[in-house]
C-alpha cells in the first residue's frame, strides 16, 4: 500500500456537490462513484442525476431517506441508464420519476461488490485502490458540529445512518486517515470532506463497504 | 417540519455551543477533529438527523481475511 493515495489526484472525482434540505446522501454517494467508477475507465467526468435515482428508485424514499446498497442493487437489476445531471438536475424534494429512450445516453451499473471491512482496513484500502472511490455508511451524527481535523473520538460505530464516498487515504503522519467526501456542500468540513482515523472502525466506517463497477 | 422561530434557533445555538465546548474540551494531538459552528449550528440534533442523515443501515458479508476461503459444504 502507498502511504497516500488520493483518487482526486488522478481528476476522477467530481467536486463535491450539496444535498441541501433532502435527506438524499445515500443517492449522491452512489451516483459519485458511478461518475468516478465512468471517469477511471476514461468517460467523461460528466455530473450525472443524483435526482434521477431519488425520483425512480422505488426501493427507497427518495429525501426522506434511502440506502445506498439498495439503489445499487436497483441499478443493477434495471440497467438503467444514469443520465447527465443537466438532463435531468435536481431539485432537492421528491418527484415523478422521468423515462428516457433507449438511444439516451448514459452510465449503466454494471456490478457491484459490497463487504464488511471492519478489522481489515488495509484490505479496504486495497480495496480503493484496485476499485476506485468507496462507498460507506457511517454514524455521522457528531459531524453536525465538525470543523476540521482527524475524527477520532465522539464517533461510534453505532447506527449507521449517513452515506458518504471516501476517494483516498493518508498514513503520512501520526494518525491514518481517510479522505471522505460528503455531499453538504463545500462549506462543511474541509472543503466539503471529513479527515476520518484509519483504524479501529470509527463512526462505523468500514461496516458496509461497497465498490462500483460501470 | 418544526416551527421556525427565533427563540428555538437561539435555543439551539445555545445547545450547539455547549456541545462543542464539550467535543473539544478532551485531551487531543494537533491532528485530532475540532468542532464549532457552522451552518448546522442552528439546527437541534433531532432536527439535522432528520434533515441530513437519510441512509439506511445496510448489512454487508464480512470481507474473507487474506488467505482465508470459504471450506466448501463436505458431507
Amino acid at each position: 500500500l502507498p502511504l497516500r493515495f488520493d483518487w482526486r489526484d488522478k481528476h476522477v472525482v467530481n467536486h463535491v456537490r450539496n444535498q441541501k434540505m433532502c435527506g438524499g446522501c445515500w443517492a449522491f454517494s452512489v451516483v459519485s462513484a458511478v461518475e468516478s467508477a465512468g471517469a477511471i475507465q476514461g468517460k467523461p467526468l460528466d455530473y450525472l442525476s443524483v435526482q434521477q435515482v431519488i425520483d425512480c428508485s422505488f426501493n427507497n424514499y427518495g429525501c426522506r431517506g434511502g440506502s445506498p446498497l439498495g439503489a445499487l442493487s436497483w441499478l443493477n437489476e434495471t440497467q438503467l441508464k444514469l443520465v447527465a445531471d443537466s438532463q435531468y438536475p435536481f431539485k432537492a424534494e421528491n418527484g415523478l420519476c422521468r423515462y428516457f429512450p433507449p438511444s439516451q445516453s448514459g452510465v449503466s451499473v454494471k456490478g457491484f461488490s459490497a463487504y464488511d471491512f471492519s478489522n481489515q482496513e488495509d484490505e479496504m484500502a486495497r480495496a480503493l485502490l484496485s476499485f476506485g472511490p468507496l462507498v460507506v455508511i457511517v454514524d455521522a451524527v457528531s459531524w453536525q458540529d465538525y470543523l476540521g481535523g482527524i475524527i477520532q473520538h465522539h464517533c461510534s460505530s453505532g447506527e449507521a445512518n449517513h452515506a458518504v464516498l471516501i476517494t483516498g487515504f493518508d498514513k503520512t503522519g501520526n494518525t491514518p486517515y481517510w479522505m471522505v467526501r460528503n455531499s453538504w456542500g463545500n462549506s462543511w468540513g474541509i472543503e466539503g470532506y471529513a479527515h476520518v482515523k484509519m483504524g479501529g472502525n470509527v463512526c462505523g466506517i468500514a461496516d458496509s463497504v461497497a465498490a462500483v463497477f460501470v | 417540519t418544526w416551527p421556525w422561530s427565533p427563540q428555538r434557533e437561539a435555543a439551539a445555538l445555545r445547545e450547539s455551543l455547549n456541545r462543542h465546548r464539550y467535543l473539544n474540551s478532551f485531551p487531543h494531538d494537533n491532528s485530532t477533529a475540532f468542532y464549532g459552528v457552522n451552518q448546522f449550528s442552528y439546527l437541534f440534533p433531532e432536527e439535522f438527523k432528520a434533515l441530513y442523515l437519510g441512509s439506511k443501515p445496510a448489512w454487508a458479508p464480512r470481507y474473507p481475511a487474506k488467505g482465508q476461503t470459504p471450506i466448501p459444504n463436505v458431507s
